[in-house]
């Protein structure tokens, strides 16, 4: 079972576009995919047409009983691809667990029960480093950080990945991440800048492609069905193919 | 003075972009502006060419000592326009402060004794709901609500709304809030629908117009400039300026 997540601090930078296309993609190839939705905000429990504020059982009934983590995955009306949806209630384990010790493994620990059911599971994180995204870095074994192809989000993307090294210091085990340059419009100079400033400054963990501009993204969500899924040959979803088929030819190496 | 806050707890709604292209329109009528960078990640000031993580002078500084907050307004470049910049330190006010009585009034109160210096201050909020919002909605008559004319953007905007209504409700005094659409693409069928539901939805609350994608505003960014002094006639830059039109004429009555 591979384990992925995508994460990002900064808000609305294509974090569950990331996780659902990719998801629809693995499905569509006829791998079991279980999406986790780890943001209190919930878009992508909505996006499949769950309310957040109303669900009684989600990923915030694990933090309460790791066991039940058969309970509390739902379908997503797409063949090979489960939910484990958020709920709004997940906002308050910050405040809750604060520095209680071993609240970190939590998640890591009730995927390992579902080895057998799932070859692949992908974490949509919330935009903000907290409990839940610590959770996720425990859990996962290679990070996906979507960036858009502009200059504001640079800056916050070299804050990221300071933090996150923080973060891991603490851990042992080996760990990838890969950066995916997004919303990228080739009409525009400073999308061009932005991606030229991205290359001198990373190497191999660069992914050396972009995802474009594409507004069927919109439609997509407004549907309620992966791009991958609705519309595989447009320009965005050939995109995250593409991305995909690196990301299988890394994860054999793990 | 007016004080208007820009605030959505979703991130990459356009806030930023929202507070600056205002405010440039405001300058160049030659009004007095001052811009305050509320967030920890401070896009903003990092917009304007500074570096929120080795600022030592910022709004943390105020929460320190209120009485200083003339030492650490700094220049943008452009005439009538001064900034009150973010650092990564105010991150970890939330931490400190909890629940310390009294410390939702720091921001009202520094403002206070520039009443003289500046006809409109604009605070850019950061994307989440914690000491800084609440700084932001006491010290504010006016709130603007950017909001993506997209699906999933509506469902956190309910949120938000309930949200504010219970911080509010512990105040006493008159506050409108305005609800901006805005990344309308009106090629898409997800934005013209988007549109249609928040139209059903809200009343007078709801702005009558949109501000429309506008790929220059990401230009803007780059170069450090807002669109409305870098290209006033770009569409972007004429759709804020519609917006300023009718926020001064409802200005006049508060
Ligand atoms: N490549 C793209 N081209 C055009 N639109 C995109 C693209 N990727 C994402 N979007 C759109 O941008 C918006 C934000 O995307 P998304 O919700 O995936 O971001 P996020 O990082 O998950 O946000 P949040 O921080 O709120 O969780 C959505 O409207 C989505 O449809
Ligand atoms: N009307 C628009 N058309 C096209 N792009 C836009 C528009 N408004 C904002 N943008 C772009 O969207 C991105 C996000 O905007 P902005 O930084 O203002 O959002 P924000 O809500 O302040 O984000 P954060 O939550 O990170 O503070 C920026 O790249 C900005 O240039
Ligand atoms: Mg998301
Ligand atoms: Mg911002």
């Amino acid at each position: 079972m591979h384990i992925w997540a995508v994460a990002n601090q900064k808000g609305g930078v294509g974090k569950t576009t990331t996780a659902v296309t990719l998801a629809g993609h693995l499905a569509r190839r006829g791998k079991t995919v279980l999406l986790v939705d780890m943001d209190p905000h919930g878009s992508m429990t909505t996006y499949f047409g769950h309310d957040p504020d109303s669900l009684d059982q989600s990923l915030y009934t694990l933090f309460q009983d790791v066991e039940r983590v058969m309970d509390v995955i739902i379908p997503t009306g797409f063949e090979n691809l489960s939910l484990l949806p958020a709920s709004t209630a997940l906002a308050t384990l910050d405040r809750q667990l604060g520095t209680q010790e071993g609240k970190g493994l939590v998640l890591k620990n009730g995927l390992r029960s579902l080895e057998a059911r799932y070859e692949y599971v992908i974490l949509d994180c919330p935009p903000l480093l907290g409990i839940l995204m610590v959770n996720a870095l425990a859990a996962c074994e290679h990070l996906l950080l979507p960036v858009q192809t502009e200059f504001l989000a640079l800056k916050g993307l070299e804050r990221m990945l300071r933090t996150i090294a923080m973060i891991l210091n603490a851990r042992k085990h080996h760990f990838i991440y890969t950066i995916v340059p997004t919303m990228f419009d080739r009409r525009t100079r400073a999308s061009l800048e932005a991606l030229r400033s991205m290359r001198e400054q990373f190497g191999t963990e660069l992914w050396d492609s972009v995802i474009p501009i594409d507004t069927q993204f919109r439609e997509a969500s407004r549907v309620g069905k992966p791009l991958s899924i609705m519309v595989p040959s447009s320009r965005g979803s050939r995109a995250y193919e593409a991305l995909l088929d690196r990301l299988l030819g890394q994860a054999d190496n793990v």
